[in-house]
C-alpha cells in the first residue's frame, strides 16, 4: 500500500509542478 | 490531491482535471490500476494542454515519457 501511495502522491507532486510552473 | 485542486481551483483553465482527480480518489483503495490508469491520464492530459499552449506538435500514439519530456522542454 505505501509503494501505492507513493506512486500516487509522486504523480500529483509532479502534475502540480506541472501547472504551477507553467501559470 | 488537495494541492493539487487547490491549484485547479487558482487556476480555472484547469478544471477538467477534477474529473481524474475525484476517479482516483474513488479508485484508490479498492481498484488500484484504475487509480494508477487515471493519474496517468490526468498526466497526459496536463502534459498535452502545456505543448498545446506552446504549439509543440505532439505525434499520435506518442508515449507518455515522451510527452512528459516534451511538455518540460517548453518550459
Amino acid at each position: 500500500k505505501t509503494e501505492q501511495e507513493f506512486l500516487i502522491s509522486s504523480t500529483v507532486t509532479v502534475c502540480v509542478f506541472l501547472i504551477r510552473y507553467h501559470e | 490531491m488537495d494541492k493539487l485542486r487547490q491549484v485547479i481551483e487558482e487556476y480555472p483553465r484547469w478544471q477538467d482535471l477534477t474529473v481524474y482527480i475525484d476517479r482516483i480518489e474513488l479508485f484508490i483503495e479498492s481498484d488500484f490500476s484504475s487509480a494508477q490508469e487515471n493519474a496517468k491520464a490526468l498526466l497526459e492530459s496536463i502534459a498535452q494542454e502545456i505543448c498545446k499552449q506552446f504549439t509543440i506538435e505532439v505525434e499520435k500514439n506518442i508515449s507518455i515519457n515522451k510527452l512528459l519530456g516534451k511538455a518540460f522542454n517548453c518550459f
